[in-house]
């Protein structure tokens, strides 16, 4: 499904180099259910905006089904995105003044969905994750862990094939952050592909590969260690 | 050192009236070390932000250092904050724009110390959570974990009494997450009063007594109880 080879990413500040990523290679087959895991500052998110195409690498290759990301137009990176991936990112990155139905609906909207449909498809995402009561509520109507599963519905409700979650439990109590891996491993059997960065061990056990990081480096890489 | 009776905060949305905090009575002394956990939605922020100073209640009354919160001007209030009560928010709330180092220094800008002194005593701050090398990063230079860390930081800066710290280890991997709490407990034996909202039982674990939410109300304390 994804390949990396050598990827690098260098922010340049000034006269300073800062390298964030430095030659990672990796690959994600269809259906593998992944958790990244490593230091604060270790590189996870900017991986997974590299993985996501919300971010090109300073240099290395990025292919996805078989394509290469640097081959495709910023159109064609934005429709292969809200078709296929959906991300749950480390601060929700929610709308400031849309309700939480709005929030869910709006990958609906630009994948075309129609208005009489979409609405009721936001409403079904949003009581999967318990907050069918606050459907109407604005990010700073909601709790932390209420913003949090907002995030996850919106990633869910347009059916991807590939779901990148960072830190997707980190605002959530045990029970409801189990009630939220439940769902993603219900998914996952019917066939997404599960890419989780956790600092959460107990997330991470449950996934069938680690990838570990640090330093902008991957580790180690548990694939056809555990399982 | 906090005292409050009764505490009720209601939400009103349109028609609706939503019970954030349903009469909650609780004290917290000089020098305790206070964790509060509970699903998410049951009003531990609310809590927190009215025992900030930065949230009033809809009803009951709230004593801090002996005196009402209400009986004070909201200049009043600021000071009292500024002077005595370090915060670190759920999700950091960082000035968009500003690097790491005046982000700890604003604390002591509104304490009114030298600038001379203040950006010396950010950096120190800033060391001490391990950020020495990210000083003039904005948040958008920032790992989600680091973003924590410059909120922790600016939190303690200025020395204060009493630490109001929002699920502070949320965004931080294990060691990181030891590194801060051992920090918070270094300042709670030098007499820092310490009240932590955290989803983790580790922390929880950690801390001398555990307050229980569900449904805005406290549903077991267990002072007097474990230790
Ligand atoms: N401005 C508001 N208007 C309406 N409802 C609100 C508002 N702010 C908070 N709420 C509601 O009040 C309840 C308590 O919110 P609070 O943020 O205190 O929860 P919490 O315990 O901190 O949850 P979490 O663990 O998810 O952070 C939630 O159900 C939330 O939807
Ligand atoms: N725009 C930027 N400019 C400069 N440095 C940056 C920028 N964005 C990120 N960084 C740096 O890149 C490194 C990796 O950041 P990243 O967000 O990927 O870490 P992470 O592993 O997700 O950390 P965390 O667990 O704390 O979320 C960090 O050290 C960070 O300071
Ligand atoms: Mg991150
Ligand atoms: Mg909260």
């Amino acid at each position: 499904l994804i390949g990396m080879k050598e990827i690098t990413k260098v922010y340049q500040m000034g006269e300073t180099s800062l390298p964030a990523l430095d030659g990672v290679s990796l690959s994600i087959d269809e259906g593998e259910y992944v958790a990244i895991v490593g230091t604060s500052g270790s590189g996870k998110s900017t991986l997974m905006n590299i993985i996501g195409l919300l971010d090109r690498p300073t240099d290395g290759v990025y292919q996805i089904r078989g394509q290469r990301a640097d081959d495709l137009t910023g159109r064609q990176l934005a429709e292969l995105r809200n078709r296929e991936i959906g991300f749950v990112f480390q601060q929700f990155n929610l709308l400031a003044r849309a309700s939480a139905w709005r929030q869910v609906e709006l990958p609906l909207f630009y994948a075309g969905v129609a208005r009489s449909a979409s609405r009721q498809r936001a409403l079904e995402a949003l009581a999967q994750v318990g907050l069918a009561d606050r459907a109407d509520h604005k990010p700073e109507e909601l709790s932390g862990g209420q913003q949090q599963r907002v995030a996850i519905a919106r990633a869910l409700v347009n059916r991807p094939s590939l779901l990148l979650a960072d830190e997707p439990t980190g605002a959530l109590d045990t029970r409801t952050g189990e009630e939220v891996m439940a769902l993603f491993e219900n998914l996952h059997e019917e066939g997404l592909t599960l890419v989780i960065i956790t600092h959460d061990q107990e997330v991470a056990d449950r996934a069938r590969r680690v990838i570990t990081m640090r330093d902008g480096a991957i580790i180690s890489d548990s694939r056809g260690g555990s399982n």
